[in-house]
């Protein structure tokens, strides 16, 4: 899988796409989607769809694909090589959510949930294959959220088609299943190759699968928390796991709305009507609307 | 200058987090 | 250790690094609040500025390869001695005889007053605000009101005419930047401008003297 545009800015948003299968835009075509790296503190999170003709369902099953979860690396490896090897009749695309873009959706003045971030990935990716001609029919996705709910903003979003919403559809569904292998094989490449933006010499790469719990993960967070700047931008700053370390081992901030958010609700209402005392002199509007008042120490 | 306080007055490095933009 | 911003004047810029003839900052009075305030004064050039500290919650600075936190931002800027010395005068004017200027500025909390001695055409200085009397070759002065009040006029004139050359809002604050419209000079009436430089200054005398000045 060529990553290359992915190394040359990891800050943000990439999207991956397989040339679509003649055959996909002529016949119905069922469409699976999938993440992966929903979990872990670091990396990318990937949304991955893979669609095929209905009448080549079967021999898309006869690859055997299954849940990502339940195959190794290598044979997810071989299993997405043979996929592009059937590029006759399977197609995919991807987006690449870097962790600098989850963190910021999540921590940015108006906060842009995960859930809210994965619904809007998805949709994207589906309106993507309709925008370049494929023929979808029918949608499986594996759910992220209240499955019922998912199902009908979707539904609603894309009236001419047929959408199921269901917890382990990528278990269920083959379509489903090779899309979180697309996606799986993604992040896995992703984070093998990441390039850090950050000019350090010393940081390794021996951060293990990123997951919370992985030992070698959290030893690798504690190695490189900088009390200033945090982590590189490889980790997801909105894991609680990282705010917990950042919490313990670096520089106290505030930003000004979580101050206020600290204030709110705090300040009694009778002080916003009593006076300072009558002879309090404000400084003169001029100074009070740019902010400057006399410097009385240094 | 930053839209946050750090409540710290320390040696940071600045260069490997942030380059410069003309 | 704690690192300040400050925005200076250019021709500072090659100020000498050395006591005797380089910038120093002191401590002197506020002449509005009567409290202590700190100033810059140049001992080479022999001029005060004043210091303002433009502060807002919630920012930091990078310098250099550090961070220093607060983000605050100081101006300096010229300021005419003379708001410091009324200060001294009118505290001695009440005793209502003449005095030698060197027994007037004299502060026991800010002892860096003196400094204001040193300034380069001192009596003309003084010439706006007091009566001036001459005996055996030595002056002698005293607060005067009347003077005083004649040489803010001309003050509070040339803060009009600057307000106006910078196109300062001084219409009523109610004023949304929505209705802003761009013949604002003519919209803002004459008297706005007045009110708004006594305003300015009396941010620089004490409060008897602005209601003096604004009656006046």
């Amino acid at each position: 899988m060529d990553l290359s545009e992915l190394e040359k800015d990891n800050t943000g948003r990439c999207r991956l796409s397989s040339p679509v299968p003649a055959v996909c835009c002529k016949e119905p075509c069922v469409l699976g989607v999938d993440e992966a790296g929903r979990g872990p503190v670091l990396g990318p999170m990937v949304y991955a769809i893979c669609y095929c003709p209905q009448s080549r369902l079967a021999d898309l099953e006869a690859l055997k694909v299954a849940d990502s979860k339940t195959l190794s690396e290598n044979e997810r490896d071989r299993l997405f090589s043979k996929m592009q090897e059937d590029r006759d009749f399977v197609g995919w695309a991807l987006d690449v959510l870097s962790p600098n873009l989850i963190s910021t959706s999540m921590l940015g003045r108006v906060k842009y949930n995960l859930n809210s971030l994965s619904h809007d990935t998805a949709s994207g990716l589906i309106q993507h294959a309709l925008d370049q001609g494929v023929n979808v029919t029918q949608v499986f996705v594996d759910t992220v959220g209240l499955a019922a709910s998912y199902q009908e903003r979707l539904q609603q979003r894309f009236p001419d088609v047929t959408v199921t919403v269901k917890a382990k559809a990528d278990a269920l569904y083959p379509v489903v299943s090779a899309a979180s292998i697309c996606a799986k094989v993604a992040r896995d490449q992703a984070v093998k190759s990441w390039q850090f933006v950050e000019k350090e010499q010393d940081l390794d790469a021996d951060y293990g699968s990123g997951y919370p719990n992985d030992p070698k993960t959290k030893a690798w967070l504690r190695r490189h928390v900088e009390p200033v700047f945090g982590f590189p931008q490889l980790v997801r700053f909105s894991w609680r796991t990282a705010q917990a370390i950042l919490e313990t081992e670096a520089e106290n901030v505030t930003w000004e709305d979580s101050a206020l958010e600290e204030q709110e609700g705090s300040r009694k209402i009778t002080s916003y009507f009593q006076g300072e005392g009558p002879q309090a002199r404000h400084p003169h509007r001029y100074f009070q609307e740019r902010g400057l008042e006399p410097a009385t120490a240094l | 200058l930053l839209p946050c306080d750090v409540l710290a007055n320390r040696p940071a490095p600045v260069e490997r987090f942030f380059t410069p933009a003309i | 250790a704690r690192q300040h911003v400050f925005l200076l004047p250019e021709y500072l810029k090659d100020a000498s690094k050395k006591i005797k003839s380089g910038l120093m900052f002191i401590k002197l009075v506020n002449p509005c609040s009567g409290e202590g305030a700190i100033y810059l004064f140049s001992m080479c050039l022999k001029q005060l500025f004043e210091i303002k500290v433009f502060k807002e919650k919630y920012h930091s600075w990078f310098i250099n390869e550090s961070v220093q936190s607060g983000g605050l931002l100081h101006f300096a800027t010229p300021m005419d001695p003379v708001f410091l010395l009324l200060h001294y005068l009118i505290k001695a004017g009440k005793e209502g005889k003449f005095q030698p200027i060197d027994q007037v500025v004299m502060d026991d909390v800010f002892s860096n007053c003196t400094l204001l001695l040193k300034l380069p055409e001192l009596e003309k200085l003084l010439r706006h605000v007091t009566e001036e009397k001459e005996i055996d070759n030595k002056k002698y002065y005293k607060y005067s009101k009347e003077k005083t009040l004649k040489w803010l006029e001309k003050k509070v004139n040339q803060t009009v005419a600057a307000l106006k050359v910078n196109r300062v809002n001084v219409g009523a604050r109610v004023q949304s930047a929505a209705f802003f419209c761009s013949d604002q000079i003519l919209s803002d009436k004459e008297e706005d401008y007045i009110c708004y430089a006594h305003g300015l200054i009396s941010d620089y005398i004490p409060k008897e003297l602005s209601d003096d000045l604004s009656r006046y």
